[in-house]
């Protein structure tokens, strides 16, 4: 039977294996708009793909968008798969998407660590780091999410390999980071980047590393703010929102604070659902309600990116 | 595949400063047993902790002893797995 990304159930959990396939029917299927960008290996030597969808021009101002980089936050990359696939249904009705669209690219990695990912579904569900093991280290694993060139090694991660929030040995040791980072400094143009984890319904700016605001920091306030309204607006699930360090907590080496030190101003980070019955464990019924109003989030900030060039 | 049968995740509501880092002492004394889901961050955000039905009695004394208000956020975490991956075989079939 020809797979069709038609018959792929967006209201489920998949394999790896599944995602990488549907990728390639959905990709197939929108050729028009969709191209499948291979940007680099995992430590395990596993493909890390980016869906691009444009609509065509060249050196298009550009939205990266990621999920999965903390690989047992499922909800993450099922939310990465729906919005892919609202993307490229709503473009040509929904106008905001359609203006968007016709004027930036979009980015988006549905599966940043799939070395985690394939090993939450072979041997351990609630693994959150990548897999990479080096010599005279007593465990496996980097926190993805702490190994980035801005901010390294302070507070709020730990040069523990046995810790869940290891950085790692150096900035960008990770293959799975450089491949992002490589990618987006060689685009040059990317205005808007989104990091996509859960949960705690958190909507978050730079700076994690330190108590200092950001110069852009009203800006990102009154977006986030409203982009939280928005998100509300369709399921009346709230968020909270500011920047991670005043949020949350102080976390260093962070992709949001590379973004933004790297010239990406509109640089967020979603902490999806669980409302606080469930973690990491969210019921696949969850997932369609999730991703529709991270939708509506995600537009509101896209749409600022299109109509505040800088 | 990891068991976690009698696993649990405790919701706790740290009062002050004090208690949280009374958290975070938690994950030095129980090095690799006690997982944070959500992580001792300040008063007003709750500390999610799946605790291995091994250590279960030890931290829920400890935090007891602590005058640290838990509640049981997750009676037994293999019920959650059993049922996800039923509900992805059911999607697959």
């Amino acid at each position: 039977l020809e797979r069709s990304a038609g018959s792929f159930s967006y209201s489920s959990y998949h394999t790896l294996e599944e995602i990488y396939s549907w990728i390639d029917s959905f990709v197939t299927e929108n050729a028009d708009i969709v191209s499948k960008i291979l940007i680099g290996k995992s430590f395990e030597n596993r493909s890390i793909l980016v869906l691009k969808f444009s609509t065509g021009g060249s050196q298009h101002r550009a939205i990266w968008i990621d999920a999965g980089i903390h690989s047992r936050e499922w909800i993450t990359h099922a939310t990465g798969i729906w919005t892919a696939k609202q993307i490229v249904s709503e473009y040509g009705k929904d106008d905001i998407l359609t203006n968007i669209l016709n004027a930036m690219d979009i980015f988006l990695e549905i599966v940043s660590n799939p070395d985690g990912f394939a090993f939450t579904h072979s041997m351990n569900r609630l693994w959150r780091k990548n897999k990479s093991s080096r010599p005279g280290a007593s465990c496996i694993g980097v926190d993805l999410n702490r190994n980035w060139r801005s901010g390294f090694g302070g507070n709020g991660s730990n040069d523990n390999p046995c810790s869940e929030t290891y950085r790692g040995p150096y900035p960008h040791s990770e293959p799975e980071v450089a491949a992002i980072a490589d990618f987006i400094t060689a685009h040059g143009n990317v205005k808007a980047l989104i990091s996509i984890h859960s949960y705690s319904q958190m909507l978050m700016y730079p700076y994690g590393h330190s108590l200092e605001p950001v110069s852009d920091q009203e800006e990102l306030y009154d977006l986030a703010k409203s982009a939280v309204q928005a998100l509300y607006e369709v399921h009346g699930i709230k968020y909270i929102y500011g920047s991670i360090s005043t949020t949350l907590y102080v976390a260093s080496g962070i992709t949001l604070d590379w973004a933004y030190d790297n010239g990406i101003k509109y640089a967020f980070s979603f902490e999806l659902r669980d409302t606080g019955s469930y973690g990491f464990l969210l019921p696949a019924s969850q997932i369609i309600p999730t991703a529709q109003e991270t939708w509506m989030a995600i537009r509101t900030i896209m749409e600022h990116a299109l109509n505040n060039p800088y | 595949q990891m068991n976690f049968t009698g696993d649990q995740v405790l919701r706790i509501l740290a009062k002050n400063e004090k208690q949280l880092s009374l958290l975070r002492d938690l994950e030095s004394l129980k090095p690799q047993k006690v997982d944070f889901w959500r992580g001792p961050a300040r008063p007003s955000l709750p500390v999610d902790m799946r605790v291995p039905f091994s250590e279960l009695k030890d931290v829920k004394a400890y935090l007891e002893s602590h005058g640290l208000v838990y509640s049981i956020m997750i009676k037994d975490i293999q019920v959650l797995l059993n049922e996800e991956r039923e509900a992805m075989a059911k999607s697959r079939r």
